[in-house]
């Protein structure tokens, strides 16, 4: 199955 | 010194029904640009961020850039306090430990005043980049929180696929499948029962339904709903709030590996 992405995958911390 | 004063306070009651399930506390952030939030549900899957810019309110005074940390759940239980056509007012003093609500009604025979305590919040705050999005998906709100509560009754995850022919919404689970498309519509009386497709490239991606039927609480808000998709990003659906302000909700998507 495919997993949950984070959104810390796509985006940085600013 | 902070004061604000919302005419159409209800707006404020809207974006917070909207959002007060999906995030537990936020800082709202208030600058000469506006009140503005950005938040992330506790797993960090899904995103809001939301303004209402300063021209939206009759009377906006913010002296210095001013962050204050609030209880969701307890903020959306003090401006249910407020009637439907109630003016809302904020205030806060510089360094204080605490924002007042001022509800006016609108012939001005109740005043009610309700003052909340802030919190200190530790929040990470995302950096979001403007992208270009492979296709963008404007849609009657309504029809779109029909769709994802039908499908909901049939599975967990939503497939949303943007092609030439339209934007599929599909589902499947223990009782079987479900797969709804809705063609570009632009012969209407009314612009906000429009459903328009920009499509560059063909686009499919899969997200767990239950945090995109949260974020059609926000439904209220705005007539039409803005879907942008790209293939390797969170999907972004946007109510536009009149000439005043946006709520946009960030969801990341299933990935496979």
């Amino acid at each position: 199955d495919p997993r949950q992405g984070t959104l810390l995958d796509f985006f940085g911390v600013s | 010194m902070l004061e604000l004063r919302l005419v159409q306070g209800s707006l404020l009651k809207k974006l917070l029904e909207a959002i007060k399930d999906l995030v537990t506390d936020a800082n709202f952030d208030c600058s000469a640009t506006g009140f503005s939030l950005q938040a992330m549900d506790s797993s960090h899957v899904a995103l809001v961020s939301l303004l209402l810019r300063s021209e939206a309110f009759e009377h906006y005074r913010c002296d210095r850039n001013i962050s204050m940390g609030l209880n969701l759940s307890n903020m959306a239980k003090v401006l249910r306090c407020s009637g439907p056509d109630d003016i809302i007012t904020l205030k806060a003093d510089d360094g204080g430990d605490s924002l007042t609500f001022m509800f006016e009604s609108p012939n001005q025979d109740k005043i009610a005043d309700f003052e909340m305590k802030l919190m200190d919040i530790d929040s990470e705050h995302l950096g979001i980049p403007d992208t270009e999005y492979q296709a963008i998906v404007r849609m009657p709100s309504a029809e779109f929180a029909r769709i994802c509560k039908d499908l909901s009754g049939i599975g967990d995850t939503i497939a949303i696929s943007v092609t030439k022919e339209g934007v599929k919404f599909s589902t499947r689970g223990d009782i079987g499948s479900a797969n709804i498309v809705c063609r570009q519509n632009t012969s209407v009386d009314k612009p906000e029962d429009a459903t328009i497709i920009e499509m560059e490239e063909p686009v499919t991606l899969t997200f767990a339904l239950r945090y995109i039927n949260s974020f059609t609480k926000a439904t209220p808000l705005s007539n039409q709903v803005t879907l942008s998709l790209s293939s390797d990003l969170p999907v972004v659906v946007e109510y536009k709030i009149a000439e005043m302000g946006y709520i946009r909700f960030y969801l990341a998507p299933k990935i496979d590996e």
